[in-house]
């Protein structure tokens, strides 16, 4: 699984 | 990010503009449940508490502080303001056998066992059930306001075009998460009943009414 650190998503 | 995003981000902003106008033009929250808007005022305070860690964007502080408010400032209306048009003798669902089992899934399935991390995964889990109060509520009362099918409309929307946000983003940036897209399908799928309504009453002018 792969994610951004920080969640640029609402 | 990209259209779909943004589409969903503005739709899902209509819809909590459109709540919040319905109850403060008609002096009422008749129809509305008042269940469903505190446990979205829960997953926005939740997610958001990032807000205090980490800064993304202008566009994505401002977004969320917006939603966090708009949540708290509707359910202060059905709550305080116009606590005597609130229907709570209809919004009886159990929200207690969505919020237990929710955090416990939270625990058990995540990115990452730190605070933050569950507390955002709770928050993903319980949106995509949060609006089961307001369903509820409408298959009590067998019918709903046009301008309320409206609001659900545009929150069923919003997930319907985040789910093409992420395939978009799988394709363009190699970017998933599984759990916020298996609880995004859960939570359109959730819609599915509803905008069939919608489409076949509600956009030909009828009254959405359910049969008895």
């Amino acid at each position: 699984c792969h994610r951004t650190k920080g969640k640029d998503e609402l | 990010m990209n259209i779909f995003r943004l589409a969903g981000d503005l739709s899902h902003l209509a819809a909590i503009i459109i709540l919040l106008l319905k109850i403060w033009k008609t002096r009422s929250c008749a129809g509305i449940s008042g269940k469903s808007q505190i446990l979205f005022a829960l997953v926005f305070t939740t997610r958001y508490l990032d807000l205090l860690t980490s800064f993304i964007s202008l566009y994505n502080t401002f977004m969320k502080v917006v939603y966090i408010g708009c949540a708290y400032a509707t359910v202060y209306l059905i709550y305080m303001k116009f606590k005597a048009t609130y229907d709570g003798n209809h919004d009886t669902f159990r929200v207690e056998f969505l919020v237990v089992p929710v955090g416990g899934l939270a625990f058990l399935v995540n990115h990452d066992f730190s605070p933050l991390e569950i507390l955002w995964t709770f928050s993903i889990y319980l949106e995509s059930v949060a609006i089961l109060p307001q369903l509820f509520l409408i298959s009590k009362t067998g019918e709903a306001e046009t301008i309320t099918t409206h609001y659900l409309f545009c929150l069923g929307v919003y997930r319907a075009l985040y789910l093409f946000n992420w395939i978009w983003r799988f394709y363009f940036e190699g970017f998933f998460d599984m759990i916020a897209i298996v609880a995004g399908v859960v939570q359109t799928i959730l819609y599915c009943d509803f905008f069939y309504l919608y489409v076949t009453k509600v956009l030909k002018g009828k009254k959405l009414s359910l049969p008895a």
